[in-house]
């Protein structure tokens, strides 16, 4: 069985916020380790990689490996009624036909429960190989966001260049074109602000807005994000939280 | 114009 239980309900609320428009149904893994999920979007262009480590949880119990399959928007619907401040405890027998969630307010003196009707999920694992990228651009995640929200009003694609004097996000449309720099700039007052390139080649990529502008809704997970790019393998978009990740793949474009 | 490729031919299923 699993027992999970956060102290800051808020970030399964974030999780979910940052996940459920890019995919409807998916298997929560649950084992020692923590709580994991990988699924694709329907059309094959995107996939999310969250874990949710054990540490994170206080406490945590699973002492048989458990796949919950989980309508999002359902699930989603259900964290809608956990106030901000609660805890949350999820909790599974090993049968699975059920998630059971208990919020509690921070005074003790309020306990909704939920339980939600988990499905059976035929997912197929993708193997992610390990890549090590020619260019790893860490930013503010604020700014990430701020960027391919403008370009959207230009595009569906963006073009990202990295050199070692920075990362240029460019977009081509019929209105015109624009294109926002921002300089390698290590030295700047607020860490949270810099924006860090390590470089071994100078890439060249085109992705679409669309899906990069679902993946910024993870910025309130982490004030910073990473984009790992090598040529024409797929995009690695991450923000790391205190006790695990949300990663999300995208394939690029590619021209003839 | 660039076309959006499928993930999957970059990643297999285990």
């Amino acid at each position: 069985m699993l027992e999970a239980r956060l102290q800051t309900g808020a970030l399964l609320k974030k999780v979910l916020e940052a996940i459920k428009e890019l995919i409807t149904d998916a298997n929560f893994d649950c084992s020692d380790n923590g709580i994991a999920l990988q699924a694709m979007d329907n059309s094959h262009v995107a996939l999310v990689a969250l874990l949710l480590r054990h540490d994170g949880f206080e406490p945590y119990r699973c002492d048989r490996s458990l796949a919950l399959g989980v309508n999002l928007v359902s699930l989603s619907k259900v964290l809608r009624c956990a106030g901000n401040d609660d805890i949350i405890t999820l909790k599974a027998d090993d049968t699975a036909d059920v998630l059971s969630l208990t919020f509690e307010n921070t005074d003790n003196d309020r306990i909704s429960e939920y339980e939600l009707k988990l499905m059976d999920i035929d997912s197929e694992h993708l193997g992610i190989p390990d890549t090590t990228y020619e260019a790893v651009v860490q930013m503010s995640s604020a700014e990430f966001a701020r960027i391919c929200k403008d370009l959207q009003v230009l595009s569906d694609s963006v073009q990202i260049d990295v050199t070692k004097e920075g990362v240029k996000f460019g977009a081509k449309g019929e209105l015109g074109s624009g294109a926002v720099t921002l300089k390698q700039n290590g030295n700047v007052d607020k860490e949270e602000e810099a924006t860090l390139i390590e470089l071994q080649q100078n890439v060249s990529l085109n992705f679409s807005l669309k899906y990069l502008v679902n993946f910024t809704k993870a910025t309130p997970l982490a004030s910073r994000v990473s984009l790992s790019m090598s040529s024409e393998v797929p995009l690695l978009v991450e923000y790391k939280m205190e006790a695990g990740y949300i990663r999300y793949y995208l394939a690029p474009k590619i021209g003839e | 114009a660039p076309v959006q490729k499928s993930l999957l031919s970059f990643f297999k299923p285990k």
